[in-house]
């Protein structure tokens, strides 16, 4: 009698969760704009054996973006995934991976993302503020005082502006912009930035020369402008070996 | 003419009963929801 054919793969099981892991890693690894993106749901798992201990597998993955820029060394386990009312960020993605003798590579990936829509936020939070497109004049606005205020009043390295991540627009009770973008150190300092900006070069790439900034502008019915940077190099939570120092 | 026959009738006779406490298996997919569904 023939022999009967495997069960199906599910989403749930082990090897499958395995696949998807290994090809979040790869999607993150291989992105260089935005945020990490952390697995939400493998929505659709297909296994075609090609012959003894080789199969390829397709898998369709719903994503979520995280708060870790895509250039933090913060490991994906401990990034924490972006809450609804923060206005969420989903990314759908197919994926062809090959397993050759319990190996896995990545054929293709193709991801595309979108946000939730702005109704479904107002009909949880009336009153959180929504995404603002990254080019709007007054999240421009907002990056460059940001960053100028900031450098004005840090004497270390003068941060220049890599990227936009997101940007958060409140109109009711007072009129916020709220906005993260990541930044990169250079060789002046803010007053030699001022005398010559020209001159100031990026750092060679090294992971401690990125940074991220977040900062918001109240412009109703008062002014106000809070803006912090954090330097990857100096995030907390995350320990560098000194010289002579343990790495155990 | 058409000629209405018995069929769900009869499939319902075949059906085996299910043991007492069966729980069907899980769908295989889509998985579970690791945070929140959008």
């Amino acid at each position: 009698a023939p022999a009967a054919p495997p069960p199906p793969v599910g989403c749930d099981d082990p090897e499958t969760e395995a696949a998807a892991e290994f090809a979040v890693n790869y999607i993150n690894d291989h992105s260089h704009h935005g945020y990490k993106f952390a697995l939400n749901r493998i929505e659709q798992v297909r296994v075609l054996p090609q012959g003894p201990n080789n199969e390829i597998i397709f898998l369709e993955l719903d994503l979520l973006e995280t708060t870790c820029h895509i250039l933090s060394p913060t490991p994906l386990a401990n990034c924490t995934v972006r809450s609804f009312t923060e206005h969420a960020v989903e990314g759908d993605c197919d994926i062809k991976l090959q397993k050759v003798n319990g190996q896995l590579s990545i054929l293709g990936t193709k991801c595309h993302s979108h946000a939730d829509s702005s109704e479904d936020i107002q009909r949880v939070c009336p009153d959180c503020p929504l995404l603002a497109s990254l080019n709007d004049t007054e999240v421009l606005a907002a990056v460059t005082a940001a960053l100028n205020d900031y450098n004005s009043k840090t004497p270390g390295a003068y941060l220049r502006l890599l990227e936009i991540g997101r940007a958060r627009k409140q109109f009711h009770p007072v009129h916020v912009v709220a906005v993260e973008f990541a930044v990169a150190a250079t060789n002046c300092t803010a007053e030699e930035a001022k005398a010559n900006l020209e001159a100031c070069q990026l750092l060679p790439e090294d992971q401690s020369n990125f940074g991220f900034c977040t900062a918001s502008i109240v412009t109703s019915p008062s002014q106000e402008l809070q803006a912090d940077c954090q330097l990857y190099g100096h995030q907390p939570g995350i320990t560098y070996p000194h010289q002579g120092q343990d790495t155990t | 003419s058409v000629a209405k026959r018995a069929v769900a009738e009869v499939a319902q006779h075949d059906k085996v009963p299910r043991p007492v406490g069966f729980v069907p298996p899980p769908p295989p997919c889509p998985g579970k929801i690791h945070h929140f569904k959008i």
